[in-house]
């Protein structure tokens, strides 16, 4: 459609951008509370020491979000769609120039909660990554398969509530495999830290590929 | 816009119908997995007894939901959208002639599982009911206004889950509240059918009072 197209040409400018820059962008999506913003906190704890991180935080209203990663020190801009259940590259660029790209070597992008349009636009980022909270059944493959296919990686949260859930974990796995071979799946949780060195270690490995 | 607008005009038509054959109509709507179709699962063993119950289902893809529907006995409609993110009354108009409605009394729509977009599109119903799942967070009112202001009631599902959880039930209670003064909320477990009773009475007295 004509706004698919509108946004692919601003998502190339975006990428331009970024790629001149050196900048590593990920767009991280996923349903509501399944975790997006915890994993960021934790996952800026542990790079902080060896990469320059930045956020751009992106909600439908309100600034909570933006709240929980400034605590952590880095660089964040705060995007409120007004209503837009999902982020597109327009909005990404107009808050570009709020940040100090030359000076960061990852750049975050949080996409508003949503497990079906935001697959669907690029906003110039280097690979999208989704998250899936356990909680939420091992059906979603199934039934939200767009967003599956299109991260690279999967990162399956909340482990740490496993023990009080009936989630099938092989079947979800087979299930996003079957949408995607070569997807990279993590186990974590935010709050135990488990699986979390793994998953920043494919991260730094990444980046320490492009540059 | 005009989007709306045409959806308005049919929504219009659909609810005209829905009173001549004296059916009272509720659009389930929640994020993906907080607990649409177990919700509906577990109503429909408890009011089967004394009401005439259908459901339509809405989803991107698949039919898992209406074959768990279907397993306890109710007539039920599959509908795919096949890429859009919420239903909209075209959708449910079009399925209509597939359900006995003159032999219901109560029809459920389950909605696409998105926290923004199906809080902006009437399809006809009597009201509309939200579900959150404690995992969800206590935020989500703050960050996804729209859908708690919409729906006549709330329901907060998963509490079972709660020992092991950290999310402050009255700061979430507040912020619905401070969006929606009078929209009834339940707390319950799916799983262990704590709360389900006073869920299900309320559905009654509501359907007794208006035919
Ligand atoms: N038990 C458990 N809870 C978690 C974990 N990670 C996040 N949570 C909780 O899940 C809820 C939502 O977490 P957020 O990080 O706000 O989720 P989000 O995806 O950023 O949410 P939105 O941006 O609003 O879509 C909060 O109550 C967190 O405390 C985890 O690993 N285990
Ligand atoms: N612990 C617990 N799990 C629940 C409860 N209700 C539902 N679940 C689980 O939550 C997951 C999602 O449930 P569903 O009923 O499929 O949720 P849904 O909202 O219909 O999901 P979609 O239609 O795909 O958006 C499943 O793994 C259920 O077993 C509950 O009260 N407690
Ligand atoms: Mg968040
Ligand atoms: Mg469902």
């Amino acid at each position: 459609t004509r706004i698919l197209e509108a946004n692919e040409r601003i998502a190339t400018e975006n990428r331009r951008l970024f790629k001149e820059k050196g900048l590593f962008v990920v767009n991280l999506m996923s349903g509501p509370g399944a975790g997006k913003t915890s994993l960021l906190v934790r996952t800026i704890e542990l790079l902080k020491p060896h990469l320059r991180v930045g956020v751009i935080e992106g909600d439908i209203t309100g600034t909570e979000d933006a709240e929980r990663i400034q605590s952590t020190g880095v660089p964040v801009v705060q995007i409120n769609t007004g209503g837009a259940c999902h982020l597109d590259a327009n909005m990404i660029q107009e808050v570009l120039p709020e940040l100090p790209l030359g000076e960061l070597d990852l750049l975050f992008i949080e996409n508003v909660g949503n497990l079906v349009c935001p697959a669907e636009f690029n906003v110039g980022e280097d690979m999208k990554v989704m998250l899936l909270s356990v909680t939420e059944g091992e059906d979603k493959p199934l039934k939200y398969p767009l967003m599956f296919q299109q991260s690279k990686a999967l990162v399956i949260n909340k482990i740490d509530l496993l023990p009080h859930l009936d989630i099938d974990m092989e079947s979800l796995k087979e299930r996003a495999r079957a949408l995607n071979r070569d997807m990279e799946i993590f186990e974590v949780s935010c709050k135990t830290s488990e699986g979390l060195e793994s998953w920043t270690t494919y991260l730094t490995g990444l980046i320490n590929s492009t540059h």
